[in-house]
């Protein structure tokens, strides 16, 4: 999955998150057109009894804009990383609209991932002291090997944008 | 004459002067209205360099937010080929210069004929499901023409132009793609697959870093699409030999599939979140689920003394377990046209008051107190 900011001169803003779901879809290349196929229906898995022809599989994907009721501030978010998208995004914005982070700091910090069967994952190089709190709290602490959540965002604030591609993807954003 | 050429050459060279100082005046004036790292007018995050570099140039260029997002993801289904592409769907959550936002929905579909007892064959744990019985309609490029048909300025073609030339050219083989290709599980699965044509070298190694990548027949095919429109994918040439490359491969999707596939454009579900506005796409997204986490940390007051001293652990510890009610909400996230359900309550205030009124601050709840129905992650 790959996620999109825009933030234009008008004003205007795109969040765009696409995907071929796992890492190179079904592993299907249409030879004669050049074209990767996806292995979308595979997120039906786990989620559903049933599935319909013309249904949209359920998906993490969640492309965001905030806007202050002001209009004043305005941030363009998003992610990718199959579930780990629902906490990667909550745990940015709330670095950084109420916690103080900059945008890159909000984004680059460490994630906790809380999976489906309710254990808790720390990104590597998660502050030690406070997983093991976490852990005399009750928390089953897990160690899952790959964190391949990534969050791309553009914020303008007082006129002023920044903008930020997630490292872990090795991505960078541009403006003028 | 003489006399005449050389003030023509210094007038000339005067103007030249002149267009280049203010051109720096310009550049000096907006770097010192937003120091450091910042933009003054407009700006992209891509996942790579080189493709958020296009999709600024885009703008730069008078195109829409729409048509530098589109340009963007061209670039990343060739320096991001294992995450997105033309054979996979989209969302976009659009807000125009007035502020109103819409979601344009191209996410796949459930094909026609597809196989009734799929669901049986759903992988035990986490691991790559592939084969061509997982896949679905794709909607990635109806979904582009659609919000370049409301939101585009420059012509459908011209978002192609640098993909096409990326494409054809090649360039050098991306250092996070290398490591994908270089992994020890998913190696020999290239190798053993039809990606390898792709991927590999003559000798059936995998590219690596150093190496260049190109996709030649993919460039045939975005030239087609640019001339012709997202039509020819869906029922043009394109749109033939797909369907006989995935049929030859065992896949059921059939050209009518892609002919009847439909783009969803809705308003955007929008989230009060104290002072802010969240616009999220809905159903079957993900969104909800971050605004019931959002909802219910919102309440907490959360400040950055929040992360002074031993509030740091508390506020750790409230945001796991909101996650965990948010993920007992999962299996709400469905198709509503499909499983029609109201799912307002995970966006609502009052449901995050109810949750956070249940949150203790020094344990936590069994798995079954957050009404968690066991599945497998996913991590598309």
């Amino acid at each position: 999955t790959t996620h999109i900011s825009v933030l234009a001169a008008d004003g205007s803003a795109v969040s765009v998150t696409s995907t071929i779901n796992h890492i190179f879809g079904s592993f299907v290349l249409s030879r004669r057109t050049g074209i990767i196929l996806n292995n979308e229906l595979e997120d039906f898995c786990g989620r559903a009894n049933s599935i319909s022809a013309g249904e949209q599989p359920p998906s993490s994907m969640a492309p965001t804009i905030l806007q202050s009721k002001d209009r004043k501030k305005i941030l363009v978010i998003g992610g990718s990383g199959g579930s780990m998208i629902t906490t990667a995004i909550a745990q940015s914005v709330m670095n950084h609209l109420w916690l103080g982070k900059s945008l890159k700091g909000a984004i680059s910090e460490k994630v906790v991932f809380v999976d489906a069967q309710n254990s808790v994952n720390f990104e590597p190089g998660f502050q030690q002291s406070l997983i093991e709190e976490m852990r005399t709290r009750g928390h089953i602490i897990k160690g899952r090997e790959f964190f391949l959540n990534v969050v791309n965002a553009v914020e303008k604030e007082h006129g002023c944008i920044s903008a930020f591609s997630d490292y872990r993807k090795k991505g960078m954003a541009a403006g003028y | 004459m003489g006399k005449e050429r050389r003030r023509l050459v210094c007038v000339c060279c005067g103007l030249v002067v002149a267009v280049v100082a203010v051109l720096l005046i310009i550049v000096c004036v907006s770097r010192s209205k937003c120091p450091g790292e910042r933009f003054s007018h407009a700006a992209v995050a891509a996942d790579s360099l080189r493709c958020s570099n296009i999709g600024r140039d885009i703008l730069l260029e008078g195109g829409s937010a729409v048509d530098a997002a589109i340009s963007a993801l061209l670039c990343t289904a060739l320096v991001n080929p294992q995450s997105m592409g033309l054979g996979g769907g989209a969302i976009f959550t659009i807000m125009d210069s007035s502020g109103k936002v819409k979601v344009i929905s191209s996410r796949e579909t459930v094909p026609k004929n597809f196989r009734q007892d799929l669901l049986q064959h759903c992988p035990k744990t986490v691991k790559l499901t592939t084969g061509p019985q997982w896949i679905g309609v794709p909607g990635e490029l109806r979904g582009y023409a659609r919000a370049h048909a409301l939101y585009g300025k420059l012509p459908w073609a011209r978002l192609f132009e640098p993909i096409i030339k990326l494409a054809r050219d090649g360039f050098p083989m991306p250092e996070y793609l290398a490591q994908f290709l270089q992994h020890k599980f998913i190696k020999p699965m290239v190798q053993n697959s039809s990606l390898c044509e792709l991927f590999c070298h003559k000798n059936k190694t995998v590219l690596g870093v150093g190496d260049t990548l190109r996709y030649p027949k993919l460039a045939d095919t975005l030239e087609i699409i640019a001339k012709q429109g997202a039509e020819a994918f869906y029922t043009g040439q394109v749109a033939q030999d797909l369907i006989r490359d995935v049929q030859e491969a065992g896949g059921q999707l059939s050209l009518e599939d892609l002919e009847s596939f439909e783009v969803r454009v809705d308003e955007a579900r929008t989230v009060l979140l104290g002072e802010y506005k969240m616009h999220i796409p809905p159903l079957p997204a993900g969104g909800a689920m971050i605004s019931l986490i959002l909802n219910i940390m919102h309440g907490f007051g959360l400040s950055p003394a929040s992360l002074q001293g031993n509030q740091t652990a508390l506020t750790l510890h409230r945001y796991i377990e909101a996650a965990k009610f948010a993920n007992g909400q999962r299996m709400k996230i469905k198709d509503p046209h499909y499983s029609p359900q109201n799912v307002d309550n995970m966006m609502d205030s009052s449901f995050a008051d109810e949750v956070r009124a249940m949150i203790r601050d020094h344990s936590t709840h069994p798995a079954s107190f957050y009404n968690i129905t066991p599945s497998t992650d996913r991590f598309g």
